[in-house]
């Protein structure tokens, strides 16, 4: 694991560890979006059932337990915590997210690196994820304006990608037989998703201000 | 090296 593959999943877990802190410290979810929470579980559950079958490290079997626990525990959160679910902005997270779910399973059953259960469900994952932030960005434009420990938890989850990207590029040169060109493309539109609100978080940044998104 | 269908990566 070259180190930035490593923080690459640190920034990852940061990112949900604030999102944690913002829920119970604030019991609140307000500028969260349940439908990005709700597809995150689907993504963590539709590609770590490896868990099952394929061991590769203590540290992997780890991280993929931890993801699984606390996607679920979030959604559980916002979905059945008697103060939390007060806070949700349901009015403002109107994303069609179904359609997500079913263009990317579409696309899994035509493109995936092998036609099993396993391999399609993986690939589904992967491109389920590329698009999962969307209902959040979207209720972040919406609202306007960003609380602090919201705009940390999207900045984190953004520089968990560009993290492994580097760590692909560093694979390309380092390995062999690295070719995966399926979680390539896919994590760069992931990314592309976010310059946006990296624009607009290094502006605010710049000038010391509130995270403000234009409408 | 990294064969096809192992997926290693989180």
């Amino acid at each position: 694991m070259n180190i930035f593959r490593f923080l690459g999943d640190m920034t990852h877990l940061i990112s949900i560890l604030i999102l944690l802190l913002k829920i119970y410290a604030t019991k609140s979810c307000s500028g969260i979006s349940l439908k990005t929470q709700e597809l995150y579980a689907l993504v963590f559950l539709a590609r770590y059932l490896d868990l099952f079958t394929d061991f590769i490290s203590v540290y992997n079997s780890v991280m993929k337990v931890v993801f699984i626990a606390s996607s679920l525990a979030i959604v559980w959160c916002m979905r059945r915590h008697r103060v939390v679910r007060r806070s949700y902005d349901k009015e403002l997270d109107t994303f069609r997210h179904y359609f997500l779910v079913a263009a990317c399973l579409a696309l899994a059953l035509l493109v995936q690196e092998k036609f099993t259960f396993l391999e399609v469900l993986w690939a589904f994952s992967i491109y389920l994820e590329a698009v999962a932030i969307l209902p959040q960005l979207v209720l972040l434009q919406r609202s306007g304006n960003v609380d602090n420990l919201t705009g940390q938890y999207v900045f984190f989850l953004g520089a968990y990608r560009a993290f492994y990207i580097l760590n692909w590029i560093y694979r390309y040169f380092t390995e062999t037989h690295f070719s995966r060109w399926i979680s390539c493309v896919s994590g760069l539109v992931q990314t592309a998703l976010y310059a946006d609100f990296f624009y607009y978080y290094f502006i605010s940044w710049k000038n010391n201000s509130k995270l403000q998104l234009p409408a | 090296s990294t064969a096809v269908g192992v997926h290693d990566e989180l």
